[in-house]
């Protein structure tokens, strides 16, 4: 609280629970964004409320901290092993407060949820810290903070840093929020850094003149690019860990022989399937002359558009377009006898030699549920995929909707050299899977190695990929030893559209010192915290293939260790929030996708639910409700249902 | 830009300028028989000074017919074509190209080198200026080993004295500046003056280059390259040498 917050305008609501503040500041120091969201809330009114702190954040962010001061009381969080949080909080429970991070249907985005019922008069002040790696898709990189205050805020303020040694080439700010706060947003672009900030007053977060809903809702979002003058990437060295950002451009797309497999079953229909065509259509519009390409439905029977596949021409396109568009779904779900056909088809045109040894071969899989003929076991389809395909194939996963067993198709893409991607099944549906495919559509580089010092370098995250997609970013990462070396040297090699390509780059191991101990708002731990988020991620994807149970308790057991050094909540860790006595704790941990663990209304329907005291996944064993909790209480946020996937 | 041939047997070095046109594209080998071609393409200061534009090589164009393999070095990129499909690497790049033998090699913001089959081999140099020189522009230098095996019949502004020819440099007489001295050089049949002076070589030294003494020929190279130099203008920058 400050002292401003007892005076002036009042952004009480008739359920008297203010907002003084609401701040979230961001640096992004080389694509390593840390966010803190900050709110500061006070129940005005004379009997206990709940105040609920809400908040989206990024899927496959790391929340490191959250703080929590009730009344001057600090609760503070610590990462701890799952198994070991529970102890802690079934030994302290907190009392009327609730923490957790649950499932949302906004893509790409999970929430974090407090609710704390709190007596008349309380002052609130929630705090969160989450840090992610920023990926760069169709050549930019978004940061997205979702901006749902929740009702109006005395202050509320959007900071985002950017510090980019590689230097900026752009910097966007797309007004998402609404015409309503055209002209907010200020922006300062330097070379290397950037700042951005939306502080709308109290009359410009208002709906309109007279009203006490505030029209902030939704995702504030930042574009950038960095500059790109080697095709080796850039190597930044600092703190013991080094960096490697490879997105090369200049390089003409590789032909490609693509085959999409299109589940038609019964729970097609509708609007699934009309989008589903009109994006098929469009990226059939979007093939290469270069190009092969075919089709495969499926429900309980599989169909080939043709036989093997055909060249990209404008009359085999407009066939196939003519094609998907007469599809109408029914029937029930052959995933195993689909995928079966697809790697039947391929290996037939390589074993003929259609395919060029320089194009890129892959399928992409379009499905909305598991299977229901057939083969039913996930295990067994996965086990026969991976048997077919062959190590320069691969598979591209796309789920549509919550009743598809995303784990299952991730785990598919990932053994098969592929990507998965949920695409939420609403009218945006079409728009998702095309997007998906431009990123999968412009393969530049395959077989793509990267090689260090052995002498010199240790603990390397992954450096050799299949393919390389213009518009994206390959991130390497490791140890250096800075100590006993003045220059780090990396040997890219790859194959490109007519070439082989061998790529070398030179740090200077100090060269990153003067710059960042110039800035301020830099994060000076950025390598090491990109090269732990890094790791635990593949750490996951290893886990999630591992063959035998022991090597999966082996890598559990690092990635644990990991999340404990590096204070990150992973599947295997929780966080604790505990007041300063220790007698009071709350317990978020990190859900993992799965089908249990998804939303409904894939439709984008959002239903709202009636409050609840404590959350069932916080709380294992039933309690008596408290005095308060059995008070009706309203929310500053109401949100949609959540199902909590505890792992 | 300036020319050094340079004759190893009988240890001369014969110096010309050609100032054509910005955009002008010049032959310096083409060689039928082996099907290379090396043209460059002309790129001029950013002003006149005393009331000349001086031209320097902007883009180098080599085009292996056999192997259907072009490179284009200029001073932004240096870009690999093959067919329909181009690989390129920056000059902020080191690093290799290599396709159908043939192997480029650029060492970052320094040069490029070129070698076909082990056996042919070309040097690129980059002279990059400050960007804000008032004249100035980054421009390129090429380099040919008199070793390459080009066939008899190569002709080009350089490829024509690839066998080394017979020069003969007489009558040493001091010149209009005593530090250059004029002599007459006798060249299949024509008879003409020829100034001693300095050229830079920058294979080593790129910034300062090497001094190398030469005997220059005036008036763009005539008397000494076939014909006058406007007949070495090819219209593509792959293009060969038409004969005359």
């Amino acid at each position: 609280s400050t002292s401003d917050e007892h005076s002036g305008e009042s952004t009480d609501d008739s359920d008297k629970i203010g907002i003084y503040s609401y701040k979230v500041q961001s640096t992004i120091t080389s694509r390593l964004a840390s966010t803190m969201i900050q709110s500061k809330v006070v129940n005005n009114a004379k009997h206990p409320q709940h105040l609920v702190f809400e908040v989206q954040i990024p899927k496959g962010a790391f929340i490191d901290n959250f703080t929590m001061d009730v009344n001057g009381i600090t609760f503070t969080s610590s990462i701890k092993e799952k198994s070991e949080a529970r102890r802690m909080y079934a030994q302290a429970r907190a009392k009327g407060k609730a923490a957790g991070i649950v499932r949302s249907n906004a893509l790409d985005m999970e929430n974090f949820r407090t609710e704390v019922n709190v007596p008349g008069g309380t002052k609130v002040q929630f705090e969160i810290h989450y840090q992610e790696m920023i990926r760069r898709r169709l050549s930019s990189y978004e940061h997205t903070i979702s901006l749902r205050p929740g009702r109006l805020a005395k202050h509320l303020e959007v900071d985002i840093r950017i510090i980019e040694p590689q230097g900026l080439r752009y910097v966007h700010t797309p007004n998402t929020l609404g015409d309503h706060f055209d002209g907010i947003t200020t922006l300062s672009k330097g070379e290397k850094k950037a700042h951005i900030s939306f502080k709308p007053t109290l009359a410009q977060q208002r709906k309109c003149p007279t009203c006490s809903s505030t029209a902030v809702d939704g995702n504030f979002v930042v574009q950038y690019d960095v500059n790109r003058e080697k095709a080796a990437g850039e190597l930044e060295i600092f703190n013991g860990y080094f960096i490697h950002f490879f997105a090369p451009e200049n390089l003409d797309p590789l032909p490609k022989n693509i085959l999409f497999v299109i589940d038609v079953s019964g729970s097609m229909w509708g609007l699934k399937m009309k989008q589903t065509i009109e994006a098929m259509k469009a990226i059939l519009g979007q093939l290469q002359p270069s190009d092969q390409f075919s089709l495969l439905d499926f429900n309980h029977n599989v169909r080939c558009w043709r036989d093997g596949l055909v060249e990209a021409t404008p009359s085999q396109i407009d066939e196939a377009k003519n094609y998907i568009q007469g599809i109408h779904p029914n029937g029930g779900t052959n995933i195993n006898e689909a995928l079966l056909r697809a790697t039947f088809i391929l290996n037939e045109a390589k074993n003929l030699g259609m395919l060029d040894p320089n194009s890129v071969s892959m399928i992409v899989f379009v499905s909305d549920g598991d299977p229901t003929v057939g083969e039913l076991k996930l295990t067994t389809i996965q086990k026969n995929v991976k048997q077919n395909m062959q190590d320069d194939f691969s598979l591209h996963c796309l789920g549509i909707g919550f009743d598809v067993d995303y784990d299952f198709l991730q785990r598919l893409a990932q053994e098969n050299r592929g990507t998965a991607q949920r695409i939420f099944g609403n009218q945006e549906t079409s728009s998702q899977m095309q997007q998906f495919y431009s990123q999968v559509s412009t393969p530049l580089l395959r077989n793509i190695e990267f090689n260090y010092p052995q002498e010199s370098v240790s603990d390397i995250t992954q450096n050799s990929f299949h393919n390389y997609f213009g518009g994206s970013e390959i991130v390497v990462s490791g140890k250096v030893d800075t100590q006993n070396l003045q220059h780090l040297e990396s040997v890219v090699t790859a194959t490109a559209s007519n070439a082989q390509l061998v790529m070398e780059t030179l740090a200077d191991v100090e060269e990153l010192d003067d710059f960042m101990s110039k800035d301020k708002y830099a994060d000076p731990k950025f390598t090491e915290k990109l090269w732990a988020y890094l790791t635990v991620n593949q750490l996951l994807a290893e886990r999630n293939l591992a063959p035998t149970a022991a090597l999966k308790r082996n890598i559990t057991k690092s990635i644990l260790q990991m999340s404990l050094n590096h204070h990150i909540v992973t599947p295997f860790t929780a966080m604790v929030i505990e007041n300063p006595n220790g007698d009071e704790r709350m317990l978020a941990d990190q859900p993992r996708d799965n089908k249990k663990g998804c939303c409904p209304g894939t439709l984008g329907i959002t239903p709202k639910v009636p409050d609840k005291t404590i959350p069932s996944w916080a709380n294992p064993t039933p309690v008596a409700p408290s005095p308060a909790s059995a008070q009706k209480a309203p929310t500053f946020a109401m949100k949609p249902i959540h199902t909590v996937d505890n792992d | 830009p300036h020319f050094i041939i340079n004759l190893p047997k009988s240890q001369k070095n014969i110096c010309f300028n050609i100032n054509a046109e910005p955009g002008k594209i010049l032959n310096l080998v083409s060689d039928a028989d082996t099907g290379v071609v090396v043209n460059g393409q002309l790129i001029g200061a950013k002003k006149q000074e005393h009331e000349k534009l001086n031209t320097y090589f902007g883009k180098i164009g080599f085009y292996f017919k056999s192997k259907d393999l072009k490179v284009e070095v200029s001073t932004e990129m240096i870009t690999l074509k093959d067919g329909s499909y181009s690989t390129g690497l920056s000059w902020a790049d080191t690093g290799s190209i290599i396709r159908k033998r043939l192997l480029v090699s650029v060492k970052r913001e320094h040069n490029v080198t070129i070698t076909v089959d082990g056996e042919m081999s070309f040097m690129v140099v980059l002279h990059r200026v400050w960007k804000n020189h008032p004249v100035n522009v980054d421009f390129l230098g090429i380099y040919i080993p008199p070793s390459n095996p080009f066939s008899s019949k190569a002709h080009g502004l350089i490829g024509q004295f690839m066998p080394e020819p017979e020069v003969s440099i007489f009558n040493e007489r001091p010149g209009q500046d005593p530090k250059k001295p004029e002599a007459t050089m006798e060249f299949k049949g024509h008879k003409f003056t020829v100034t001693r002076g300095l050229q830079k070589d920058y294979r080593t030294d790129r910034v300062f280059g090497t001094d190398v003494q030469c005997w220059f020929v005036h008036n763009s190279g005539k008397g000494f390259i076939d014909g006058h130099y406007t007949d070495y203008l090819v219209p593509h920058l792959y293009s060969f040498l038409k004969n005359p």
